[in-house]
């Protein structure tokens, strides 16, 4: 049978030059090991939904992306997490934001999709439901990464968000 | 922001989204990753879609829902719906990316920012492709 995933890390990568030979290596190494992931689950005849949350979820584990461990800091030095999933066999969807407690958030998505009557759940109340139905919880420390809160900390120094009017809404 | 898009052997599709958002933001902001429509999509037969970038713009355009709209009305190939539909986030002043298969599997990037950290992998080209620029 004829099966197909593509993937994504992000957008607005660092311009050619500032991106090390080392780095560029870890970024590619990431992207193979999710992409090997949702291939094991489609190769096997798995569904296309199990292919994408099994994908996700190495993205999410890897520190160099912003999702899970790896996600970048609020103003107020917090990890917000954010994830949707949908079945395009039935259109059912389910998304969660801005969950602080949540190994893979998108799981949690999947959660909402399957055991609740909703789509989209937020903040604390997320993070409730996510405890109620037995999703891996973690302290919100797992998510920091030094290179985040660096980021956080120059954001601080320059309100660079304000200034760029690409992320005006940001 | 990370996402994936896959058809399945027994012709089903599905899309996802996760994202820790953006750096500093403030006031419990929220962009298009957990917004079905903007940020990710998926309708058997026509398409699966999962976006990244500045979100407030992928929210305005429905950005995931507008791919596979212009895939199902007017006919565009994935590739032409996921230019198509950059260009419409570009034109309002927004920047990111996004990834997207049709119903047939077919995978196409589309971006205006200058790169996307990508990748795909099939049954027709079983050796995993990654870019990033």
């Amino acid at each position: 049978g004829k099966w197909s995933l593509a993937i994504h890390g992000g957008a607005g990568v660092l311009e050619r030059g500032d991106l090390t030979p080392e780095k560029e290596k870890a970024y590619r190494a990431g992207l193979d090991a999710a992409l090997e992931a949702g291939a094991k689950v489609l190769k096997s005849g798995g569904s296309s939904l199990d292919a994408v949350e099994a994908t996700v979820r190495v993205l999410e584990d890897n520190p160099l992306f912003n999702s899970g461990k790896g996600a970048v800091f609020t103003a107020e030095g917090k990890n917000e997490l954010d994830a949707s999933i949908m079945d395009g066999a039935t259109l059912k969807a389910g998304a969660v934001a801005g969950v602080t407690r949540t190994r893979n958030p998108i799981s949690l998505a999947r959660a909402v999709m399957e055991k609740s009557p909703h789509v989209l759940l937020a903040r604390d109340g997320a993070d409730q439901f996510s405890k109620e139905k037995g999703l891996e919880q973690v302290d919100p420390k797992y998510f920091f990464t030094q290179e985040r809160w660096d980021q956080l900390l120059a954001w601080r120094k320059d309100h660079r968000a304000s200034l760029d009017p690409t992320h005006l809404f940001g | 922001t990370v996402g994936a898009v896959a058809l399945d052997q027994s012709g089903h599709v599905a899309a996802a989204t996760s994202t820790g958002g953006m750096t500093g933001k403030r006031w419990g902001r929220v962009g298009d990753s957990p917004i079905i429509g903007a940020g990710t999509y998926a309708r058997d037969g026509v398409c699966a879609v999962s976006a990244t970038g500045s979100g407030e713009y992928f929210i305005r355009e429905s950005a995931a829902r507008q791919v596979c709209d212009r895939i199902a009305w007017k006919g565009e190939t994935v590739q032409q719906a996921a230019d198509g539909t950059m260009a419409s986030i570009t034109k309002i002043g927004g920047d990111g990316g996004l990834i997207a298969i049709d119903g047939q599997g077919r995978a196409a990037f589309g971006m205006n920012d200058l790169g996307m950290y990508r990748g795909a992998i099939s049954s027709a080209q079983p050796t995993a492709r990654t870019a990033i620029y």
